[in-house]
C-alpha cells in the first residue's frame, strides 16, 4: 500500500504492511507508523503524491528546494532503491532502519562506504575523494590551495589504503571506520530510538498495539 | 585546522549527511 501515487493515509495501510516493515527494520510496529507521519510531512512539502522527491529532501536538508549538492544526489540514490527517481515509503525505512541507534556498525560502515564509492566500481579511489573534498568545500564557503587539498587526500590515504594499491576497498574502509569512528557519527540518528515518544504529534495517528 | 583531519572528516561535514535535520520542525 505504500508504492502507490495516491494519497494515502496510515489508516489505510495494512497492518500487515506495516508488521512486514517492521519486520524488514530495527523499527517497532508503532514506530513504523510514526515515521510515516514524518515521511506524509516530507513527501507532501513540494509536490503532494506521497513520494519523496529530490527536491523534497533537498528542502528538508537545506531549507531550500534548489542548488545542486553531491552529497544529496548520493544520500538520495542510496535512500532511492527502485532508481525510479522517487522515495517511495517502503525505502525510506529500510535506509532509516541503518540509522537506528541498535542498528550494526557494520551496516552503517557498508552505508558509508555505498555513499562515498562515487562511481560505484567498489572502492573509494583518491579522484572520488578529491571530488567529495571540494563539494564540501564549495558547500561551506571554504577555499582550500590545491596543494594543501592534494597534502589532506595523500595523508587520508596513507591511513586508510593499508594495502598501498592506491584505493580504499571495503575491508580497508571497515578497518579504517572502525579506527576513526567519529567519521561514523553521522550514521546514527538518536532520534530514531524512540520515535514515537521523541515526536509527540505523532502519536495522535498511531493505533496499532505492538 | 583543515590539514590536521583526514579528508573524510571534512566529507562528514555536509548538511545532505546530516539527516537528523529531516526532523527538523
Amino acid at each position: 500500500c505504500f508504492d502507490s501515487r495516491r494519497r494515502q493515509s496510515p489508516r489505510s495501510c495494512q497492518h500487515a504492511d506495516l508488521a512486514r516493515l517492521a519486520h524488514e527494520s530495527r523499527f517497532s510496529v508503532n514506530e513504523v507508523e510514526a515515521l510515516y507521519e514524518l515521511f506524509k510531512k516530507l513527501s507532501c512539502s513540494i509536490i503532494d503524491d506521497g513520494l519523496i522527491h529530490k527536491e523534497e529532501l533537498r528542502l528538508a536538508l537545506f531549507q531550500a528546494p534548489y542548488g545542486e549538492n553531491l552529497f544529496l544526489d548520493r544520500v538520495f540514490d542510496l535512500f532511492d532503491e527502485k532508481k525510479n527517481g522517487v522515495i517511495e515509503f517502503e525505502e525510506f525505512i529500510h535506509a532509516l532502519s541503518v540509522f537506528h541507534p541498535y542498528a550494526p556498525i557494520e551496516e552503517k560502515i557498508d552505508f558509508a562506504f555505498r555513499l562515498y564509492d562515487l562511481r560505484q566500481t567498489g572502492f573509494i579511489e583518491p579522484e572520488e575523494v578529491r571530488e567529495m573534498v571540494a563539494a564540501i568545500l564549495k558547500e561551506s564557503d571554504m577555499i582550500l590551495s590545491d596543494e594543501l587539498l592534494t597534502m589532506i587526500i595523500d595523508k587520508t590515504f596513507a591511513d586508510a589504503d593499508s594495502d598501498k594499491d592506491g584505493k580504499i576497498s571495503k575491508e580497508e574502509w571497515m578497518a579504517y571506520a572502525l579506527k576513526h569512528p567519529t567519521l561514523l557519527k553521522n550514521m546514527t540518528l538518536p532520534y530514531l530510538k524512540d520515535v514515537t515518544t521523541a515526536f509527540p504529534s505523532f502519536i495522535f495517528n498511531t493505533e496499532v498495539e505492538d | 585546522q583543515p590539514t590536521s583531519m583526514n579528508a573524510f572528516e571534512l566529507i562528514s561535514m555536509s548538511r545532505a549527511l546530516d539527516l537528523g535535520n529531516l526532523f527538523e520542525e
